[in-house]
């Protein structure tokens, strides 16, 4: 189970909040995934005060709203990417950045896609720069895109383009994945799909033994 | 027995939380960073083990407008059904009551009882409407809440409420189930010619596949 609550002084009404608050989450919490498994229990709670005195937004198109939304998005994203950072069994975050799709909601049906492959998740843990999983878990997403067009990176080291794999050092891509693991840092998968505008993000995390021994014992 | 802040990072450490480069500062206090917010985080003996932290509460000092998003989960926990209630019918909310240990989920009308039971007690004890209470549960699905003793943990949890960055720090470690740290994080930005500052405090770390409407 996630829960959140996010607190603001900013003075904005309650129609535009209520947006801006589902937007941030679509943005944000939607976008993580451990397991695969969604919460009985799964809450956000947005609350304004008001108490800032600034300009009162009540549309989304004011510049202030579009600042606002930007800080909600940020605060919302650092607190999504910790939950999956601190993924039960995790060792590193895996950031997935889908690029080139006709909208950020196709972009991050993608990018969420690949996040949760337990397949992946599985080769980043045995630190396997596995490119035919990520494709794979691309290609599931339910989104339609020229396979010719498909490009994956790991980090910077390019894995695929033109939807075939390139030649590329195992080596170094996969002591990408060990230095990541040992400082509990960040795994950047890029993906290209093709010359849309769109772009979106997802975060989980990598899969381990102690993942399965943690809710193998943890009962309720 | 309720904590500070700084005692409360004895039960977890605080999750390194990366924000991008951009218009706003990174500043402490978490939910307690924007003007008009006290929080409080204590042990209510809630937990099946152990004295980490257990029961949370933030406030508002006005009404402040509520905005909501809710597992689509159709199994959807009491606490979930009660706060889609609420924001149905009201714009705005001044306190928010959390519990950590029973997931106060499968529990039928009586685990919903319990939720209006709890929301009554911190609202008397505020001196606000029920209605302005919202309630967040996370553990163990299929147990009520021990409602016994959140009811006589209040009073103390209301009065260690703190607008310092304590109070938000003892919060965000009250939430935490299994997870390894507690996530707290604040920033501040120029909107509309004033200092705006957005905080918030989350907790997760297994059955995290969110989906929230």
């Amino acid at each position: 189970t996630m829960l959140g609550v996010i607190t603001t002084d900013a003075l904005v009404t309650s129609e535009v909040w209520r947006e801006m608050v589902q937007v941030a989450v679509n943005r944000s919490f939607n976008q993580i995934t451990v397991d695969g498994d969604t919460s009985t229990n799964d809450t956000v709670i947005a609350l304004a005060s008001g108490l800032s005195g600034s300009t009162r937004i009540s549309s989304l198109n004011y510049h202030e709203a579009i600042h606002l939304q930007a800080c909600l998005d940020v605060v919302m994203q650092g607190l999504a990417k910790s939950i999956a950072w601190d993924g039960e069994g995790a060792t590193c975050l895996i950031e997935v950045t889908v690029s080139g799709a006709d909208s950020e909601a196709e972009a991050a049906k993608i990018a969420r896609s690949i996040a949760s492959s337990s397949l992946v998740k599985a080769a980043v843990y045995g630190r396997d720069p596995n490119w035919g999983r990520i494709a794979a878990a691309a290609g599931y997403a339910g989104i339609s895109f020229h396979q010719t067009k498909l490009q994956v990176l790991l980090g910077n080291i390019l894995l695929m383009e033109d939807g075939e794999p390139q030649p590329f050092d195992r080596a170094a891509a996969s002591n990408y994945l060990k230095k990541a693991g040992e400082t509990h840092g960040t795994v950047e998968i890029n993906v290209s799909v093709g010359d849309g505008p769109a772009r979106g993000q997802a975060w989980g995390c990598d899969l381990s033994y102690d993942y399965v021994k943690i809710n193998a014992e943890y009962t309720t | 027995v309720s904590v500070s802040g700084s005692e409360a990072f004895n039960f977890i450490p605080a999750a390194p939380i990366f924000l991008p480069q951009g218009p706003w500062n990174q500043i402490p206090g978490g939910v307690t960073a924007a003007e008009g917010f006290k929080a409080a985080g204590m042990y209510g003996g809630l937990r099946a083990k152990g004295e980490k932290p257990d029961l949370a509460l933030v406030t508002c000092d006005v009404d402040a407008t509520s905005a909501g998003a809710f597992t689509t989960n159709v199994v959807a926990a009491a606490p979930v059904l009660y706060c889609k209630n609420i924001l149905n019918v009201s714009k705005s909310a001044r306190a928010v009551l959390i519990n950590a240990g029973q997931a106060n989920a499968a529990t039928g009308d009586a685990g919903y009882q319990d939720v209006i039971e709890c929301s009554n007690a911190l609202a008397k004890l505020l001196q606000m409407k029920p209605e302005e209470v919202l309630i967040e549960s996370t553990g163990v699905i299929g147990q009520r809440i021990k409602k016994g003793p959140l009811l006589e943990s209040l009073p103390k949890l209301v009065n260690s409420l703190s607008s310092s960055t304590e109070g938000a720090d003892a919060a965000a470690v009250a939430i935490t189930t299994t997870d390894l740290v507690c996530k707290s994080v604040a920033i501040e930005s120029q909107v509309g010619g004033r200092t705006v500052r957005i905080g918030g405090m989350a907790k997760g770390s297994g059955m995290i596949h969110p989906n929230m409407a």
